[in-house]
């Protein structure tokens, strides 16, 4: 599973 | 998502509709063959919006959604992205371009050179990165920018004498969106395994302290039921 990056916030 | 982080992106989108109904409220208000009162003053007095933190963040948002159609995330989140784009871009336009919303900009007091927060975000972003590629580090960039982009408004509401509603609203709305974030970061800390950024967590938090003062008067003139009036 991709390291939950913080790129999926705004 | 999490509500933290839903709330802290309605606080956003919220100042950003503030501002536009700002805008409207400009433009509705020169439309008039007689000049009413309210409209004489929003003409007369400058609007207190500082174009340079617009500027900046429309900066900040096409340096942060490089990847709007390379990574899809979710519906949510391209549209989001796709308003915020929109918006900040407008508004820029707007109180550039058009010929009775900028009559209500005061250049001269606006004078934040806005160069000197650009300049020193991407030297940063060029050494402190989470991975040294063109997007990752200019994505870095609009995070660095994002946290200092408020200052030429802050400023500007210093030499503003009255702060009227909708700007300082404006202002506290986008104070209050990143606070929101913060504690989306802690709640993310907390549930989700690995999920630590410190670049993002320090630039939010720098963000939300340059807030600090503003929200101490804001509050005070709300419970003080006074105008808003910043120090000089």
């Amino acid at each position: 599973k991709k390291a939950s990056s913080s790129k999926d916030e705004l | 998502m999490n509500i933290f982080r839903l709330a802290g992106d309605m606080t956003h989108l919220m100042s950003v509709l503030v501002l536009l109904l700002k805008i409207h409220t400009i433009k509705s208000c020169a439309g008039k063959s007689y000049p009413c009162s309210l409209c004489f003053i929003l003409l007369e007095s400058s609007s207190g919006i500082s174009l340079k933190t617009q500027e900046l963040y429309a900066l900040v948002f096409a340096t942060r959604y490089l990847d709007i159609f390379t990574d899809f995330i979710s519906v949510y989140n391209t549209i989001m992205k796709l308003i915020f784009l929109g918006s900040s871009f407008s508004i820029v336009w707007y109180i550039r371009r058009h010929k009775i919303v900028r009559r209500s900009y005061d250049k001269d007091q606006d004078t934040f050179r806005h160069f000197f927060l650009v300049l020193p975000c991407l030297l940063l972003a060029l050494i402190i990165n989470e991975k040294f590629t063109f997007k990752e580090v200019l994505w870095t960039f609009s995070l660095y920018l994002e946290a200092v982009a408020i200052l030429p408004q802050l400023i500007l509401l210093q030499r503003t004498r009255n702060i009227d509603n909708l700007t300082g609203q404006y202002v506290f709305l986008l104070g209050a969106y990143r606070a929101l974030y913060i504690l989306n970061w802690i709640y993310r800390y907390f549930t989700e395994p690995h999920y630590v950024h410190w670049i993002t967590w320090i630039s939010g938090l720098v963000q939300t302290l340059l807030y600090a003062d503003f929200f101490y008067y804001y509050f005070s003139s709300l419970k003080n039921n006074v105008k808003l009036k910043l120090p000089a």
